[in-house]
């Protein structure tokens, strides 16, 4: 497995650091605050008090021979560019920095970060598509291009198989599973009837699934 | 369309006030931070500077009016769950809260809220499965019990069709679609050929998808 160091253990690195953990792979966790270090010693490899500005703590850390480095310092911009540059420059093939806004991307990017990620943004698109209409209970942008969305059964679609329905000559989207009830079928036959309170998933160009979107607001 | 009101503007709340408001629908913005409001005001129906646990003050703003609340009020616990408290006594149908942890959950739970969600949580477990192995661009928990990953071509599926692959009897997996250089193909043919580069976004029970997920890292 891989071999992994997380700096900065608030709510989105923490999560990052125990998922990463609980799925088998080794993980140096590092923060200045040592109650924060404290609570995460038994979720991870090692956790460690330390400034993940200070070079000469990294380096006697061993950070060079991580395979990926995550920095999720938060609203210190300037520790955020400072460590995701040093860890860089010790050789760390991969490392991935969670962005404040748009200027505090671009300047990563332009000291070496590999991916930038904005978890604050993206949620809040994703729960803000849920919120729009009650039909609409997952919406998730795969790429600028296409979005997979959990819908409820449409009135109009109640009594009909999928090959009535034709889903996708009708609203360009692609059914990939059917829940009813409590359970769920990822493989729909052309035959299937769609019965009221089934849920669809659905997959699609993203103006095609908004599309659908706006209709039911 | 819908009318709400989001109370909390950090990085989650303004994200969800502005998709909303991009959306079509009448979003009020509140926070208690004058600057923040102030660099709300265009991309809301209107933004402002309040107390969001001032039960006065959200009377004669109306809040009863609203048919959703969304309160991201982020480190200070005691003002979420006071400011969830108000909205529900005031008679707003729907409020959807933002918690810290799982005692912050708890006790949202208990005085009302209709939904609590863990951005940050959430968005941490689905980076951490994008980093476990460079196959895996993306992997996302629709549920407690099925996911959704976008998947490099495996070597061994390379030159075979998707019915050669039987991926629905070999792996308990879905394809719903096949991304070749920048297309994407929503509608995938039982002899479509997977080739080397090929994206896969298959869907299915989440223990087989991170049996497969295992087998890549
Ligand atoms: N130089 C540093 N070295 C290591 N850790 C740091 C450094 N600066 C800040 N941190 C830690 O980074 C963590 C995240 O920072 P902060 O709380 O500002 O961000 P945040 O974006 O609000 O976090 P989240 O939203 O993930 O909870 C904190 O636990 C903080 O102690
Ligand atoms: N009583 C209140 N009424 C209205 N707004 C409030 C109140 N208390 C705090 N806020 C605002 O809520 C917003 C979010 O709070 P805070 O920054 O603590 O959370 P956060 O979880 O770090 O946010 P995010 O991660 O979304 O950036 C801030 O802009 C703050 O001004």
């Amino acid at each position: 497995n891989r071999h992994f160091v997380v700096i900065g253990l608030g709510r989105f690195g923490s999560s990052i650091a125990k998922t990463l953990y609980s799925l088998g792979n080794e993980v140096l966790a590092i923060d200045t605050d040592e109650e924060i270090v404290q609570s995460m010693a038994d979720s991870v490899t090692h956790a460690v008090q330390a400034d993940g500005t200070d070079e000469a703590t990294l380096k006697s850390l061993g950070i060079r021979n991580f395979d990926v480095a995550v920095v999720t310092i938060g609203s210190d911009v300037q520790s955020s560019v400072m460590a995701t540059l040093i860890i860089k420059e010790l050789g760390v093939k991969y490392v991935i920095t969670k962005a404040q806004n748009e200027l505090h991307a671009k300047i990563l990017y332009k000291i070496g970060a590999d991916r930038v990620v904005f978890p604050e943004r993206d949620m809040g698109v994703r729960v803000a598509h849920n919120l729009c209409s009650s039909n609409i209970l997952d919406y998730i942008e795969l790429s600028p291009d296409y979005s997979i969305m959990e819908i409820t059964a449409l009135k109009e679609w109640e009594g009909k198989s999928l090959r009535e329905l034709s889903m996708r000559s009708r609203y360009g989207l692609n059914v990939m599973a059917i829940k009813k009830n409590n359970d769920i079928n990822i493989s729909p036959n052309a035959d299937d009837i769609i019965e009221a309170g089934d849920t669809l998933v659905v997959i699609g160009g993203t103006k095609e699934v908004s599309m659908i979107e706006k209709e039911q607001m």
